[in-house]
């Protein structure tokens, strides 16, 4: 049996014993609505681009995931968002960097992607590439939800520092 | 971070990934998430690739990437290469994460070195699974 479309989220200490049975069950239907979405396209002969990018805006929607909404905060608590997609077919690709406002950030890789020359823009350069493109902006509340402000605070309040070597935990 | 690969109808594969980062990195930082070949990577003659995971050694193993040339130049199943680029280049260099690979006959590896990642698939026949947990 051929899989036709697979989907992660973050990976890291995830264990039974720090998860309740209803936030299982909230990833669980997350994830759930992610493949469906994606599977849906392809059953009606959609590529596996638009597949692609169908799984991915309900994760970037979802604040259970650190994409999009729900994501993690930089050291000055401010959401930076980075997103890539590339087409086996054609080798090509696109990707944003550190974007603060674009509510999707894989569909503005689609467009540099598709749109542009180039492979990956970043930044206010993006971000205003982004408003010519007609995507959804959002302030950057948007992104930020209660438990990662919460994150932030212990983070800083533990001293924990910021680099991977001493990290004593990630967020994928 | 999150991600998606597919095989669409045509044989054609993609791969995309998205992401917030780490917490409380630096204003400006970008993760393997942004870096073709790193953490994301599609080629029809080999496999969609995404990635999760502590981004600054996915980009010195350049491991998306990895994966695809195992399997080109060295003739290593989708599984085989995904392993080698997790357990070897990545936890080589000290790295934390996890990667799904598809290739062009619609085999799935997934692999990752830590505790559990969130990661599900659909089949062509449309039957989801859904897993969280190592085991």
């Amino acid at each position: 049996v051929r899989i036709v479309l697979a989907i992660h989220g973050g990976a890291g200490t995830i264990t039974r014993a720090q998860m309740t049975p209803e936030r299982e069950q909230q990833y669980r239907e997350a994830l759930r609505q992610a493949l469906q979405e994606g599977y849906a396209v392809l059953q009606a002969g959609g590529s596996s681009l638009d597949a692609v990018v169908a799984a991915i805006r309900v994760l970037e929607d979802s604040p259970l995931f650190n994409a999009g909404r729900g994501a993690v905060l930089n050291r000055d608590g401010v959401a930076e968002l980075d997103a890539t997609i590339m087409d086996g077919r054609t080798l090509k690709a696109g990707a944003v960097a550190g974007v603060q406002t674009v509510k999707n950030p894989i569909l503005l890789a689609r467009r540099v992607m598709e749109a542009t020359p180039h492979v990956l823009l970043i930044g206010r350069a993006a971000e205003a590439f982004a408003q010519e493109q007609g995507l959804e902006i959002v302030p950057n509340e948007y992104f930020i939800v209660p438990e990662r402000r919460l994150q932030l605070q212990r983070l800083r309040e533990q001293g924990i520092g910021i680099v991977p070597e001493e990290a004593s935990s990630t967020y994928g | 971070t999150v991600g998606a690969v597919a095989l669409d109808r045509r044989g054609n594969l993609a791969a995309g990934t998205s992401t917030g980062g780490l917490m409380g990195k630096l204003p400006g930082r970008v993760g393997d998430s942004a870096i073709i070949g790193a953490g994301t990577y599609a080629d029809n003659a080999t496999c969609a690739v995404s990635t999760t995971g502590q981004g600054e050694y996915f980009i010195r193993g350049v491991v998306a990437h990895e994966i695809a040339a195992l399997m080109k130049y060295a003739s290593l199943s989708v599984q085989q290469a995904a392993s080698a680029a997790i357990y070897g280049t990545l936890a080589g260099l000290g790295g934390q994460g996890g990667v799904i690979a598809l290739d062009r006959n619609g085999q799935l590896a997934v692999v990752f070195n830590t505790e559990g990642m969130y990661r599900g698939y659909v089949d062509e026949h449309g039957h989801i699974t859904i897993q969280i947990y190592r085991d």
